[in-house]
C-alpha cells in the first residue's frame, strides 16, 4: 500500500463505498493490494483531456453520470452509419454492456449519481458496432475512427470463448491496428486496450483469440477481490496484466452505470477489468501525453505487480520480472504509473527481427514431447533489424492435427523462460490444425534475444483416434520485437534494477538462477583466495567472524583475505567468507570453497549430473540416476508432494500421477481408460470381464465390444453411416474420404437430391416436384418474371452454371428457350 | 452453427486511390465508401447482390474483379463476437 491520505474527499455519489476495488487499504477489505487510484487522484491525475472510446454496442450518452465527460467526437454508430451511439434498447436491456464499461472508464464524480469513474475527468465516447453483423470492415471501421483525436480503444469483445474457436482479426482489421499505431494520436500510436478472454470454464485459452494475442493490443486479465483466478478467466502468455474484478457468486462485483440511466453492482467478467485498465491508462496519459503505444506496454510491465495475486504459475524471467501465464505482469498500479510516466523517456525504435521458417515436415509422435530448436543473432548483420531486448516474440506455425484440442505448445527463449504459448483444449475437436497462426508472448520482455529458441510441441492423446494419423508440424517461424539500446534511461533503470536485487535466490526458477549468478557475478573461480600482501594489519577494528588466520581489510564476511570455512564467489566479482555453502552450491572440503552444483541441483555431493541429492524447484528427482529434470522420462512419472520421479506400472510406457494410472502402453498393450491391458489380434477386442480377446462384429476393423454400434474403425470396403459400419451407404447418401479417418463416411447428398454419385454436388436423381440440371436439382416451378431481358441477363452471366443460381429462373428461361 | 459462415452483399477491394475507386463504382454501379482511416481500402455495396446468404455471392462485382487496377477482392463475412 502507497500514501493513502486521510484528508481525501470523500465522493457523494452514493455507491462510492461499494467501489470495493478504490478501497483496499482499508483493513476491512478483502483485497490486500491497492492498484493505488486514489493515489494517482491525489497526485492530480483524473483523465485530464484524455479521450476514450469504448467498442462495444452502443453508450448511453445522456446517462446522467456520463452525461457531462460524453465526447461525440469519440463516437460513432457503425452498425447504424451515423454520429449516434444510442444503444438500441430492448426488454431484456441487451446492449447495455458499453455503457457499464464507460461508467467504469469516466463517470463523474460528486455528482451525487451512482459511482466515480477511475479516470473521472476524461472524455468518453462509444463506438457503436456489436449490435449488427459483425465483419472485417465493421472492425476495420471501429478501430479506426478518429485515431488523431481519440488516445484509448477499449474493447471487451472477441471471438467466441468456447474453447474451440481460433480466430482472429481479419486483413482488415489487422491493417487497421497497424495504421491506429502507427498514425493514431499524431503518430504517438493509438492505445488499444482488450479483455483478455471469458472461456475459463470451457478450457480456453486466450492465444487462440487473436485480437488479446496481437502484439498491438493490451491484454488485460481478472482478480477476484481476495486475489484468485475468477472462474471465467483465460490464461495464456500475451497476458500483460490484471485488474481487479469479480470471481464465484458471493464475491462482490463491480458497480458502474447501467443502461435506462441506471446503476448497477452485478457487472462482472473480464469485460470489467480492460475498462478498468483503460481508465488507469487515462491517467498515465494526462501524467505525460507523448507516451507512444510501446511506453505504455514498457510502462504497464514495470509498473504492475504480482504481489497477493494467487498462483503457483509466477515464474521470474531471464530479465528479472515476475509473469504469470494468468496476471501477465501482476495487478495494475495506478500510482505507479503515472509517477514513473511523468519522467519517461520514450524507448528506442521498434526492430522486428523475422527468423528464417523452419518447413521440414517433422511428425510429432502421440504423448512425447517434440522440441525444435533454433539458434539466431537476432539480425545482428542488420542494423536496422537488430533485436537486442526482446520486448514481443511471435511464433508463426502451421501445424496439421486430427484433434486440435490435444496441442501443447511452449516456447523456450535463450534464457530459459518457458512461456505456454497454447494450453490444451478439451472441447476443441477441430482436424483443421493451425494455418499461420500466430502466437505471441511477452514473457521474455527485457530478456536478450540471441542464442537459441526451442519450441516444444506435445500432443496429448485424450481421445480415441486413429493411431496412423499423427500430427506434423508444418512450418514455424520466430518474429522478435524489440530494441537494439538499452531501453531505459539511467533514471528509468533505477526501479527496475532494484525491483531485480529483492529477488532471493531462491525465487528464481533453475534456468534463471543460473542466469542470475551470471549477472550478479556469483561465481566461483579456480584461483587461491591468498592474501593481498601489504595490506594485511592495516585495520583497526576486528574482521568478521568467517575471516581465516590471514585478517581482513575490514568488518564485513566479503573483506576477509582467507575463511574459517568456506568461500562463496570469485576474485574477479567479489567473494566472502560464509559457515555453509548456499542451496544449489556443494562444500569441497579439501579446497574450503562453494561449488557450484549442475543446472538443477539443489543440494549435490559434487558437480557432476549425477550428483544431485535434492532438485530445485521447476525440477524432479530421479532417485536411480541422483538427476534432476524438468519433465522425467519415459516410464517414469512426476510423484509432486516430494518432486519424485517414480517409476511407472511394467505394462505402461507413460503414466501419469500414479504407477497405474498409464497414458501409453508398451507394445503388445492397448490403454483402456488408464490401464493397459493386453492387445488383441485385428478385428477382436478385449473383454475386461472374462479377460480375453473376443471378436468384433464383422462390420467392424477395431471395436471397443460385440455390438455393430460399438466399431471404432470400420472393416474393409465398409462405410461409417450414423454410427455403424455398412456395405454402401443408403439413398440420399454418398461415401466420402475423411483425413483423419481410415473409411469412408456416408455423407447426406444435396439438398433435393435422391442420389448421387462421388460427391454431395453431383446428383444422379431429385426428390420429386424436381427436376435434374447440370448436376443440381431445380424446382420444377417457373418464374413469372422471367422475361426476355432478364433471361438474357441469366444466360450472360451464365447464371445457370452457377449452383448459387440454379434455382433461379434457370428452368424457366430454359423453357422460353 | 460452427462452420457455417455468412456473407454479405458488401466487398472491399484495394486499389490505389479514391478517384480510382470512384471510376470503377460508377462503371459497375456499385457504391464506394471509405473504411474507417485505412487508405486505399474501399468498401463496395452493390444493391442487386443478394443482402444476406450461407453461400459466397458470384454476382455483379465479377466486373470489379476483372478490373486490372483492383488488387485485391475480398466478400464481407459476418464473424461471431460476443461480449465478454
Amino acid at each position: 500500500h502507497v500514501r493513502s491520505n486521510q484528508q481525501f474527499p470523500s465522493f457523494n455519489d452514493p455507491l462510492w463505498s461499494n467501489m470495493w476495488y478504490m478501497h483496499c487499504g482499508e483493513r476491512v477489505r478483502h483485497c490486500r493490494s491497492e492498484m493505488n487510484i486514489l493515489s494517482a487522484w491525489q497526485r492530480g491525475y483524473t483523465g485530464k483531456n484524455v479521450v476514450v472510446t469504448i467498442l462495444d454496442d452502443g453508450i448511453e450518452k445522456n446517462h446522467p453520470d456520463l452525461i457531462q465527460n460524453y465526447d461525440g467526437r469519440a463516437s460513432y454508430d457503425v452498425n447504424g452509419d451515423d454520429d449516434d451511439p444510442t444503444p438500441r434498447y430492448d426488454a431484456s436491456n441487451e446492449n447495455k454492456h458499453g455503457t457499464r464499461c464507460a461508467g467504469e472508464v469516466a463517470a463523474s464524480a460528486n455528482n451525487s449519481y451512482c459511482i466515480v469513474g477511475i479516470a473521472y475527468n476524461a472524455n468518453i465516447g462509444g463506438i457503436r458496432m456489436l449490435d449488427g453483423d459483425v465483419t472485417d470492415v465493421v472492425e476495420a471501421k471501429s478501430l479506426g475512427i478518429r485515431p488523431e483525436h481519440i488516445d484509448i480503444y477499449s474493447a471487451s469483445w472477441g471471438p467466441d470463448d468456447d474453447g474451440k474457436t481460433v480466430d482472429g482479426p481479419g486483413v482488415l482489421a489487422k491493417q487497421a491496428f497497424e495504421t491506429g499505431i502507427k498514425k493514431g494520436r499524431e503518430g504517438k500510436g493509438s492505445i488499444f486496450v482488450w479483455a483478455s478472454g471469458n472461456g475459463g470454464k470451457e478450457g480456453d485459452y486466450c492465444s487462440c483469440d487473436g485480437y488479446t494475442n496481437s502484439i498491438y493490443t493490451i491484454s488485460i486479465s481478472s482478480a477476484t477481490e481476495t486475489g484468485k483466478k475468477p472462474w471465467y478467466l483465460e490464461e495464456c502468455a500475451s497476458t500483460l496484466a490484471t485488474t481487479y474484478s469479480s470471481g464465484a457468486f458471493y464475491d462482490r462485483k463491480i458497480v458502474t452505470t447501467d443502461l435506462r440511466h441506471r446503476c448497477t453492482d452485478g457487472h462482472t467478467g473480464t469485460s470489467v477489468s480492460a475498462p478498468m485498465a483503460t481508465g488507469i491508462l487515462a491517467l498515465a496519459l494526462e501524467a505525460n501525453p507523448s507516451l507512444t503505444w510501446r511506453d505504455v506496454q514498457h510502462l504497464i510491465i514495470k509498473t504492475s505487480r504480482p504481489a497477493h495475486m494467487q498462483t503457483t504459475d509466477w515464474r521470474t524471467n531471464g530479465a528479472g520480472r515476475r509473469v504469470s501465464h494468468l496476471f501477465g505482469f501482476g495487478l495494475k498500479d495506478a500510482d505507479a504509473l503515472v509517477v514513473e510516466a511523468k519522467k519517461w523517456k520514450t524507448v528506442p525504435s521498434q526492430h522486428v527481427c523475422i527468423g528464417s521458417s523452419d518447413k521440414r515436415h517433422t511428425s510429432i509422435p502421440a504423448d512425447q514431447p517434440v522440441q525444435m530448436a533454433t539458434k539466431t543473432n537476432a539480425c545482428a548483420d542488420h542494423a536496422d533489424q537488430h533485436v537486442v531486448y526482446l520486448e514481443h516474440v511471435v511464433v508463426r506455425v502451421s501445424i496439421l492435427h486430427p484433434y486440435r484440442g490435444d496441442l501443447k505448445i511452449n516456447l523456450i527463449s535463450p534464457s530459459g523462460t518457458n512461456s505456454q504459448l497454447l494450453g490444451k483444449r478439451l472441447h476443441d475437436n477441430s482436424n483443421e490444425g493451425f494455418k499461420n497462426w500466430e502466437f505471441m508472448t511477452v514473457h521474455c520482455w527485457g530478456e536478450t534475444a540471441e542464442g537459441e529458441w526451442t519450441l516444444e510441441i506435445f500432443d496429448s492423446l485424450t481421445r480415441i483416434r486413429n493411431p496412423h494419423l499423427q500430427a506434423k508440424l508444418k512450418e514455424w517461424t520466430l518474429i522478435l520485437y524489440g530494441t537494439a539500446e538499452y531501453p531505459y534511461n539511467m533514471v528509468n533503470s533505477h526501479h527496475s534494477r532494484s525491483r531485480m536485487l529483492e529477488i532471493t535466490a531462491s525465487e528464481l526458477e533453475p534456468s534463471k538462477a543460473a542466469f542470475y549468478h551470471n549477472q550478479m557475478e556469483i561465481v566461483e573461480d579456480e584461483d587461491e583466495y591468498t592474501a593481498v600482501p601489504g595490506r594485511h594489519g592495516s585495520l583497526t577494528g576486528p574482521c568478521h567472524t568467517e575471516c581465516g588466520d590471514q585478517g581482513c581489510d575490514g568488518p564485513d564476511a566479503n573483506q576477509c583475505l582467507n575463511c574459517v570455512h568456506f568461500s562463496l564467489g570469485s576474485a574477479k566479482t567479489g567473494r566472502k567468507c560464509v559457515s555453509s555453502c548456499p542451496s544449489g552450491f556443494f562444500e569441497d572440503n579439501t579446497a574450503r570453497k562453494c561449488r557450484k552444483c549442475y543446472k538443477g541441483c539443489e543440494t549435490c555431493m559434487g558437480r557432476n549430473p549425477n550428483q544431485c541429492t535434492a532438485c530445485r524447484r521447476g525440477f524432479y528427482h530421479h532417485q536411480e540416476t541422483n538427476t534432476c529434470m524438468t519433465l522425467c522420462p519415459a516410464g517414469y512419472y512426476s510423484e509432486e508432494s516430494h518432486k519424485h520421479c517414480l517409476k511407472c506400472h511394467q505394462r505402461c510406457k507413460k503414466c501419469v500421477g500414479e504407477p497405474d494410472k498409464c497414458t501409453v502402453c508398451k507394445d503388445r498393450f492397448s490403454l483402456v481408460g488408464d490401464s493397459c491391458i493386453p492387445e488383441c489380434s485385428p478385428g477382436m477386442y478385449f473383454n475386461m470381464e472374462a479377460m480375453r480377446c473376443e471378436g468384433c462384429h464383422p462390420s467392424c476393423q477395431t471395436c471397443a465390444g460385440p455390438g455393430r454400434e460399438e466399431c471404432i474403425q470400420c472393416a474393409k470396403d465398409f462405410h461409417l453411416h450414423e454410427g455403424r459400419c455398412v456395405p454402401a451407404c443408403s439413398e440420399g447418401f454418398y461415401p466420402e474420404e475423411v483425413y483423419s479417418l481410415p473409411h469412408k463416411v456416408c455423407r447426406r447428398c444435396e439438398y433435393n437430391c435422391a442420389s448421387c454419385e462421388g460427391s454431395g454436388k453431383n446428383c444422379i436423381k431429385c426428390q420429386e416436384g424436381f427436376s435434374l440440371l447440370s448436376g443440381s436439382c431445380v424446382t420444377n416451378h417457373t418464374c413469372h418474371n422471367a422475361d426476355e431481358t432478364f433471361c438474357e441477363m441469366v444466360k450472360s452471366n451464365k447464371l445457370c452454371e452457377r449452383k448459387l443460381f440454379i434455382q433461379f429462373c434457370c428452368r424457366a428461361c430454359l423453357l422460353a428457350g | 452453427s460452427p462452420g457455417l459462415f455468412v456473407f454479405r452483399r458488401r466487398w472491399k477491394k484495394f486499389l490505389f486511390g479514391q478517384a480510382i475507386a470512384h471510376s470503377i463504382s460508377d462503371l459497375s454501379r456499385h457504391v464506394t465508401l471509405q473504411i474507417g482511416s485505412l487508405e486505399d481500402y474501399y468498401h463496395f455495396h452493390h444493391s442487386k447482390t443478394i443482402k444476406r446468404s450461407t453461400f459466397s455471392s458470384r454476382g455483379p462485382h465479377s466486373f470489379l474483379r476483372m478490373d486490372p487496377k483492383v488488387k485485391w477482392l475480398q466478400q464481407q463475412e459476418v464473424k461471431r463476437r460476443v461480449k465478454r
